[in-house]
């Protein structure tokens, strides 16, 4: 079963807000790119980044919420979540995008591409997973 | 004297979902 959303986002998608990255060094998470997200997982003993491709974006019950499909890893995994479709997520080499770029401008003030099958966006896995 | 408000660092994994698949092996 997906996994609900809460009832709204966590403050650090908030435009301004300050993001430490592996090495210490400070971004706003406006500022992120792709690459601080790949060193940083090089930094750290327990996290890779693994490839995650959006495959399907369903409508949910929920309001204001869609099940999203993903591929994940090398493995190719089936993993669905269940996110509000304000939800930001870090495509690769693009930057953040959700399923309602404008709802997340509204919310967050956070620039967002639209969130498409076939992008592949940025995850998290244990590195002792295997 | 203003007291200097904090301003709160959030670490950069918590903005990146943990989409770990169950392994079954």
């Amino acid at each position: 079963a997906p996994v609900s959303p809460s009832s709204a986002l966590p403050s650090y998608f908030m435009k301004g807000s300050i993001i430490q990255l592996a090495d210490g060094e400070l971004k706003r998470v406006e500022d992120l790119r792709t690459e601080d997200f790949l060193q940083s997982a090089e930094v750290s003993k327990e996290l890779k980044i693994d490839s995650s491709t959006v495959e399907r974006i369903d409508s949910s019950r929920t309001p204001d919420a869609v099940i999203i499909q993903f591929s994940v890893g090398e493995h190719k995994v089936q993993v669905c979540v269940e996110v509000l479709v304000e939800y930001p997520f870090f495509v690769f080499g693009q930057g953040w995008s959700s399923c309602c770029p404008d709802r997340t401008t509204q919310l967050l003030a956070l620039s967002c591409a639209k969130l498409s099958v076939g992008d592949v966006c940025i995850s998290l896995t244990l590195k002792s997973l295997r | 004297n203003v007291e200097p408000r904090s301003v709160p660092v959030f670490p950069w994994h918590s903005l990146v979902p943990f989409l770990a698949p169950t392994q079954s092996d």
